[in-house]
This record gives C-alpha cells, sequence and structure tokens, in this order.
C-alpha cells in the first residue's frame, strides 16, 4: 500500500 | 508551509466564514445544502481526530479546531435555529451513495490499516464529493443566491490552491502523497462548472443562474 505519510496539512 | 498551501488555508477560512456570515445575517439558510454541511462536518471529526494523537504545530491544531466548530455550528444554524427556513423539498441528494463508496474505497485503497489512518483516508473521499448534494441542489433549483456562490468558489479555490502546494512540494520536499493528490484533483474538477459560470456571470455583476 505504499509509505505512510506523515499528515500535515489540514 | 508555503504560500499556496496559505492562501487555500484561507480560501477554506473565508468560505466558512462567509456561509456562517450569511445564515446568521440573513436569518436563513434557503439555498444551502444541509446534507452537504452534515458531510463536511463528517470530513472534519473522521481527519482531525488525530488532534489526540499527533502534534503539527499550533497553527494546524488551531485551524482544526476552528474547521471543527464552524463545521458544527453551521449544522445547528440549519438544523436547529433557522431549521424553518431549510429548502428540505430541494435538499434531496441520497449521501448513502456517497458514503457507502467512500468507506470501501478507504478500506481497498489506504497508506495504512490502522484506524486513525483510516479515518484520515476515509475523510479525504468524503471531502472530494462533499459539496455534491449542494450542487445538486444548485442545478435543482438552476439558481444560487450571489453570497452562495462567493461561497462555493472560495471552498473550490481552497482545493485548487492544495494542488499547487502539491506540485511545489514535490519539487521543493520531494512530498508525495497520493491518496490526498488524487482526491484533490477530482474535487476541483467537480467544481470545474461552477468555476466557469461565476467567473463569466458572477463576476461581471450577474445573478448565478444556470443556462436554461
Amino acid at each position: 500500500m505504499g509509505d505512510i505519510v506523515a499528515h500535515d496539512e489540514l | 508551509m508555503n504560500i499556496f498551501r496559505l492562501l487555500g488555508d484561507i480560501c477554506h477560512l473565508v468560505a466558512i466564514i462567509v456561509l456562517l456570515l450569511k445564515i446568521w445575517k440573513t436569518r436563513s439558510c434557503a439555498g444551502i445544502s444541509g446534507k452537504s454541511q452534515i458531510l463536511f462536518a463528517l470530513v472534519y471529526t473522521t481527519r482531525y481526530v488525530d488532534l489526540f494523537f499527533t502534534y503539527v504545530s499550533l497553527y494546524n491544531s488551531v485551524m482544526k479546531v476552528i474547521f471543527l466548530a464552524s463545521s458544527y455550528a453551521t449544522l445547528y444554524l440549519i438544523y436547529v435555529k433557522f431549521k424553518a427556513t431549510y429548502d428540505f423539498n430541494h435538499d434531496t441528494f441520497r449521501i448513502e451513495f456517497l458514503l457507502i463508496p467512500c468507506v470501501i474505497l478507504s478500506l481497498l485503497i489506504t497508506h495504512d490499516y490502522s484506524p486513525v489512518e483510516l479515518l484520515w483516508t476515509f475523510s479525504i473521499y468524503l471531502e472530494a464529493v462533499a459539496i455534491l448534494p449542494q450542487l445538486f441542489m444548485v442545478s435543482k433549483t438552476g439558481e444560487a443566491e450571489t453570497i452562495t456562490s462567493h461561497y462555493l468558489f472560495a471552498l473550490g479555490a481552497y482545493r485548487a490552491l492544495y494542488i499547487v502546494n502539491w506540485i511545489y512540494r514535490y519539487y521543493t520536499e520531494s512530498f508525495i502523497d497520493g491518496i490526498a493528490v488524487v482526491a484533490g484533483i477530482i474535487q476541483t474538477i467537480l467544481y470545474a462548472d461552477f468555476f466557469y459560470l461565476y467567473i463569466t456571470k458572477v463576476l461581471k455583476g450577474k445573478d448565478f443562474k444556470l443556462p436554461a
């Protein structure tokens, strides 16, 4: 499923 | 944080404030889809549960609280305080047709199978289509008040600016979040017709009316 992305956006 | 994202967030904030002020000043939520507002409240609730788990910045946390609070305030105005003015006869979009595919899609395509991540993914997919009940309502009545069209324009511009922000971040930070990008592009495309009419009519001082 791909890398885990940090959600730093709103 | 870059200028495109900041402008996007400001547009988002402006949209929400315009909607709240419109309802408050006119004491009416005529022409506003309560169903879209329910979906947006659901979007913010499922996305911002991370308020309890991750801290990004004071800016992020404050904005999240504002978006959450304003979305519930909007629902209160529509469904409680000015309920008599709510145009439920024209707000007939079946939201389960959006909710169920978004749940399924978030289970199929996600970055990670953790509860918070699944909620985030669901919120991204749902946000992409949450405006459909509102656009459906506008298409049904064939018109929108000028202030409602300003609201829709600011709300659409927000995600369009996020797309520019993602392009910028891709080149400056090699950062890319495929799920947000694809959903954001779909979200922006849904506004395309509206953008066209807004620019060719409302900005020239005419009423927002769909061609007969």
